[in-house]
């Protein structure tokens, strides 16, 4: 959706 | 081997019924320390995380770690045949393929018991790091989903701005706009009732309503729910299951052009 970033650049991969 | 034994076996309905329209499959991992499902929507905006403690568990046996991977409908339709009394007992082997779900009537007078197929679901695991947010405020899960839904009959996004005056809640549409504020009020009879906002700092992001909305489903799990906000991070939506464990969803920002 326009304007909306995913979760995943938020927290690390672990 | 797993055997888990939950005397509020309807606590699991209520988890299950919160995710599953968010989340189609996901894995549920069982250690030692509990059950634990973690998972992004299928647009990867939001992410689940969930834990049940051991603890919780009247008897909690698991020899090793494991994850099992199912299709949150199928369990879904599971857990819909317990009683809302019932006890729910799960057994599975360590390289079994199914899930088994007991379930008791209190009077133990009725026993029944269903097999759920597990399937191999790839997942990326995130760290969620501890954060120290600029406002947190714990209101009444009832009074969430209302704002939830009101607004959403309004506007499709949200501003939440948390500051000294309480946390307001702004959104606008064809319609016209809409704003609820929710102050402080530790005062109430019930304690169900009360609010309570700790702001170390004013905070505002702004935020996809149909998410949030979706997030109410988990509203009888707890009397409170508590958003946790900080700026340009994600929100925390945090359900208590009781004091067995959590419910927590994490929601992106939407980014002003």
């Amino acid at each position: 959706p326009e304007g909306q970033t995913s979760i995943s650049q938020y927290f690390a991969k672990s | 081997m797993l055997e888990a034994r939950l005397v509020q076996g309807s606590m699991l309905r209520k988890v299950v019924d919160a995710v599953k329209d968010l989340v189609s499959d996901a894995n549920i991992d069982v250690s030692s320390s509990g059950f634990s499902l973690q998972a992004m929507d299928t647009s990867h905006v939001s992410l689940i995380a969930m834990h049940l403690r051991a603890d919780a568990f009247e008897h909690f046996r698991c020899d090793r770690p494991m994850s099992m991977g199912m299709s949150l409908a199928n369990l879904a339709k599971v857990l819909k045949c317990a009683g809302s009394d019932d006890i729910v007992t799960l057994k599975a082997n360590d390289d079994g393929d199914t899930v088994t779900f007991m379930f008791e009537s209190p009077k133990e007078d009725r026993v029944s018991d269903f097999e759920l197929k597990l399937m191999d679901i790839d997942s990326e695991h995130l760290g969620i790091p501890d954060t120290d947010y600029c406002a947190t405020v714990t209101m009444p899960a009832g009074e969430y989903a209302r704002i939830c839904k009101d607004l959403s009959s309004i506007g499709d996004t949200v501003v939440i701005s948390a500051t000294k005056d309480g946390v307001k809640f702004t959104t606008s549409g064809d319609v016209g706009t809409a704003n609820v504020t929710v102050r402080q009020n530790t005062t109430a009879d019930k304690k169900e009732d009360q609010t309570i906002i700790d702001l170390k700092e004013p905070v505002a992001l702004t935020f996809a309503l149909r998410y949030l909305t979706s997030f109410a489903k988990a509203t009888p799990l707890a009397t409170h729910v508590t958003l946790s906000m900080t700026r340009e991070l994600p929100v925390m939506v945090e359900y208590a299951i009781q004091d067995m464990g959590h419910l927590r969803f994490y929601l992106a920002p939407k980014i002003e052009d």
